[in-house]
């Protein structure tokens, strides 16, 4: 309905590891 | 040359972050109502070496022999409790200012490890603007010890040197210090 369940599915509690990493992967791959 | 990140690479973390930041504040008062696992047991504000454990773990810390048990990250007392919402969101800014202190006074003298980088982009995620000259201090002194590191490293492959270019971004270009930039 209002997207607000999704944004919670998308941001877990694991949330800024997978920001830090996502963050070092992409100069690898610059 | 060539160690160093890109202008356009430097802007995208910058926009990440900011957004990552944003997130942050908006869903850190539903964390801090979570309640913790009976492990996870945080240190008081000052004690420096049960912080450096509780984030880097006592293999790191304490230096001893790293053991595989095959299933990464189970371990949180040997390896350190990752930075989750859950245990972020509950930290005051009297306190994340007191573990970026402790985790950057631990790298001055030490190598850089994964658990560290982790730690380090979470609690400067949480950092609240304006900076009080403490942090600025605090945080400038971070990308110097980075650059240092980068500096010696002697393959653009080597594992740490996106981690390390990451936080010298973050430090010089989101929290503008920008006299520590990469150009």
């Amino acid at each position: 309905g209002t997207g607000q369940s999704d944004d919670s599915d998308i941001w877990d509690d694991t949330a800024l590891i997978k920001a830090y990493d996502k963050a070092v992967a992409s100069f690898k791959k610059s | 040359l060539g160690f160093s990140p890109s202008l356009k690479w430097q802007q995208q973390q910058v926009g990440n972050f900011s957004d990552i930041r944003q997130s942050v504040n908006k869903h850190r008062q539903l964390w801090q109502t979570k309640t913790l696992d009976d492990n996870v047991i945080m240190p008081k504000i000052d004690d420096e070496e049960g912080w450096k454990r509780f984030c880097l773990g006592e293999n790191v810390c304490l230096n001893t022999a790293q053991t595989d048990s095959g299933e990464p990250g189970v371990d949180y007392i040997k390896m350190g409790f990752p930075p989750f919402l859950s245990i972020v969101s509950k930290l005051n800014q009297a306190t994340v200012s007191a573990v970026l202190e402790y985790l950057i006074n631990w790298f001055e003298e030490r190598e850089f490890v994964p658990q560290l980088g982790r730690w380090l982009y979470a609690l400067l995620a949480c950092l609240e603007k304006p900076l009080l000259p403490e942090a600025h201090s605090l945080i400038r002194q971070l990308a110097r010890r980075c650059s240092t590191v980068r500096a010696n490293l002697e393959s653009k492959d080597d594992e740490r040197l996106s981690a390390l270019n990451l936080l010298i971004c973050l430090v010089a270009r989101y929290f503008e210090q920008n006299d520590l930039a990469d150009k």
